[in-house]
């Protein structure tokens, strides 16, 4: 079975933009459990 | 198989000198063993081809290589099974109760096959009566802590991480793999509100935030989401920035109970009722449209980022999907063919608006064999 997530996250809308960025603290092929991190935003 | 045919003539014609050519025409003594030695020469020759390919893979995958869509014969004929048949027959042997002195033997050989970790089950392994009952177990508490980062996105549940990135160009698209990608407003449904932006008028502001329904939008909401998506005008429109997706699969051995991602409400649920296709590595190489063919929930709604949506996809060892948040949805049923509809069977949940509330590492759902 496969889960697809989708979803929308703050992105700064000009690079000089203070809003926070999310990104993904995962790598393609990495093992991943319920509760760990996918992703981050930061200011 | 030529090595023993060639054995079993020998054999024939010594028994038939020795029984001085009379009894010899008496059932050959040799013929069951000489076919069952074929058959078994034969499986353990397709294994050891599957074994080389399964090498070849892994090899090409450590390189960097990735393999590109390459539909075979094998997928072809996997189109032409009852696979959702297959699916329910492999659900009511799983259900099969086992004899309590039989269940930790089943579950650890199960366990060895497919790597589960035993130590985790909240259960002793004689308490699951049978193997969908440990399949679909819950773990001992504290196995899975949920990141304390308020800033951070969690995995809903365990599995290795296939594919993630932000969706740009023009139409929202995911790959599958390496020269095959899969449309998203497939996946989520026609009347999905991910938030899109119509070609050419890509200015700030102008985009669809992907709305909750209000009195006004309502109607609109309605009429597109009742109308089939051949109604909707054919403009093509792409995803505005910050929309993120993640594909994670689980393997049979996995913990197969879905967590909520986020603090989020979940406004509308969608069920699709499609095959029942494997969903393994080989499968994705070799299936067209995998995840928008075969059966699926849908949850969608919104959180503090704004658009979120989890689609929970099965397999045909996999076929059940359980919502805890709505336990009587009922997935992976004999379809007639008359009844198989494209159309998503879509719930709004109440308040309208505001639907159901989940914390983040809430439990949400659970796959189940069958």
């Amino acid at each position: 079975s496969t889960v697809v997530l989708v979803f929308q996250a703050q992105v700064p809308k000009s690079p000089n933009d203070k809003d926070p960025e999310f990104s993904f603290c995962v790598k393609r092929g990495e093992r991943i459990r319920v509760g760990e991190a996918l992703g981050r935003w930061r200011e | 198989t030529t090595s023993v045919r060639r054995l079993q003539t020998t054999f024939q014609a010594r028994a038939f000198s020795s029984n001085g050519g009379s009894e010899g025409s008496q059932g050959n003594p040799f013929l069951v063993p000489g076919a069952t030695a074929a058959t078994i020469l034969m499986l353990g020759a397709l294994h050891v081809r599957r074994m080389y390919n399964d090498k070849k893979i892994e090899e090409a995958r450590e390189r960097g290589i990735e393999l590109e869509f390459q539909p075979d014969a094998k997928a072809a004929f996997l189109r032409l099974l009852p696979l959702r048949s297959i699916s329910r027959l492999w659900g009511s042997l799983t259900s099969v109760e086992l004899p309590v002195w039989l269940r930790p033997h089943v579950y650890r050989a199960w366990s060895r096959a497919f790597h589960s970790n035993l130590e985790e089950a909240a259960l002793p392994l004689e308490e699951y009566a049978s193997l969908q009952e440990f399949f679909v177990r819950t773990l001992k508490e504290g196995s899975r802590p949920i990141d304390p980062d308020p800033q951070c996105l969690v995995s809903p549940v365990d599995g290795t991480i296939l594919r993630f990135g932000e969706l740009k160009g023009v139409r929202p698209m995911i790959d599958q793999v390496k020269g095959f990608s899969y449309s998203v407003s497939a996946l989520l449904g026609a009347s999905s509100v991910l938030p899109l932006v119509a070609e050419g008028n890509a200015h700030e502001g102008s985009s669809e935030e992907g709305k909750i329904p209000t009195e006004k939008s309502k109607k609109t909401w309605w009429r597109i989401s009742l109308a089939s998506p051949k109604v909707r005008d054919p403009v093509y429109v792409s995803p505005i920035r910050g929309i993120f997706y993640c594909v994670i699969y689980l393997k049979p051995g996995d913990y197969h109970r879905v967590h909520s991602p986020v603090d989020w409400n979940v406004l509308v649920r969608r069920h699709f009722s499609g095959h029942l296709f494997p969903l393994n590595e080989r499968a994705t190489r070799t299936i067209k449209n995998l995840y928008v063919e075969n059966e699926r929930v849908v949850l969608e709604g919104r959180w503090e980022g704004g658009f979120m949506a989890m689609a929970a996809i099965g397999a045909t060892n996999v076929g059940s999907i359980k919502l805890f948040i709505e336990p009587d949805l009922k997935t992976n049923l004999p379809v007639r063919k008359l009844l198989h509809s494209r159309q998503p069977e879509e719930r709004v949940y109440e308040p309208e608006g505001v639907g159901m509330m989940l914390k983040k590492g809430n439990e949400v759902a659970a796959f189940n064999m069958g």
